[in-house]
C-alpha cells in the first residue's frame, strides 16, 4: 500500500458517499444516471467475488463490502425510495453496447481462463467505461449540478491516482498488471474532457454548463 | 502468486 493507492481508495470512497448523501438530503437522484449505477454494480459484484474464496486484508475486505453495500444502497434510493425523482428520458444510453463488448474481450484478453479470472477482467473492462452513461446523461441535460460535478471529479481522480499508484509499483516492485493499466487509462482518459470543466468552472463556483 | 498481487488492489 503506497501513498497513491491510498489517496485513490479514499477518492473513491469520498465518490460514493458524495453520491449518497446528496440523494438522501436532496431526497432526489435527478442528474443521475440509474444506468451508470446499474453497471457500477455489476463491476463490483463481479470483481469482489473473492471475497469468498481470498483473504488478502481486514482493509481490502472492509471496502470491498462497503463498496458492494454502497452500490446497492444507490440503487435502492434511485430504483424504488425516490423512483419518482429519476430522469428516465434522458438516461437513454443502451447499456448492452458497453456490456457486449466488455463480455467478448474479457474472454479474448485475459490472465487465466478461468470463471473468476474471466469475471475480474470483465469488471476491469466494464468499470473504465461505466461512468458514460452519465456522461451521455449531462451532455443530454447540458449540465450538472455542483454536487454532482464533485462526486464525478472525486469518482474520475479515483483511477488517476491508481495510474500513478501503478507507476509507483512498477518502480519500486516491478509489479504491473497491464490488463488494469489499459482499462485504467481508457477510463481516465474519458474523465478529461469533465476534469477540465471542473477546474474552469466548478472550482470558481460555476455550474457546470456545457456549450449549447 | 503474480494473480493474487493483481487482487490486492480494488
Amino acid at each position: 500500500m503506497n501513498i497513491f493507492r491510498l489517496a485513490g481508495d479514499l477518492s473513491h470512497l469520498l465518490a460514493i458517499i458524495i453520491l449518497l448523501l446528496k440523494i438522501w438530503k436532496t431526497r432526489s437522484c435527478a442528474g443521475i444516471s440509474g444506468k451508470s449505477q446499474v453497471l457500477f454494480a455489476i463491476v463490483y459484484l463481479t470483481r469482489y467475488l473473492d471475497l469468498f474464496t481470498t483473504y488478502i486484508s481486514l482493509y481490502n475486505s472492509i471496502m470491498k463490502i462497503v463498496f458492494i453495500a454502497a452500490s446497492g444502497a444507490t440503487l435502492y434510493l434511485m430504483y424504488v425510495k425516490f423512483k419518482a425523482t429519476y430522469d428516465h428520458n434522458h438516461d437513454s444510453f443502451r447499456i448492452e453496447f458497453l456490456l457486449i463488448p466488455c463480455v467478448i474481450l474479457a474472454l479474448i484478453i485475459n490472465h487465466d481462463f478461468t470463471v473468476m479470472e474471466i469475471l475480474w477482467t470483465f469488471s476491469i473492462y466494464l468499470e473504465s467505461v461505466a461512468i458514460l452513461p452519465q456522461l451521455f446523461l449531462v451532455s443530454k441535460t447540458g449540465e450538472a449540478e455542483s454536487i454532482t460535478s464533485h462526486y464525478l471529479f472525486a469518482l474520475g481522480s479515483y483511477r488517476a491516482l491508481y495510474l500513478l499508484n501503478w507507476i509507483y509499483r512498477y518502480m519500486a516492485e516491478s509489479h504491473y498488471d497491464l490488463i488494469a493499466i489499459f482499462a485504467g487509462v481508457v477510463q481516465t482518459i474519458l474523465y478529461c474532457d469533465f476534469f477540465y470543466l471542473y477546474i474552469t468552472k466548478v472550482l470558481k463556483g460555476k455550474k457546470l454548463q456545457l456549450p449549447a | 502468486s503474480d494473480l493474487k498481487d493483481a487482487h490486492d488492489e480494488l
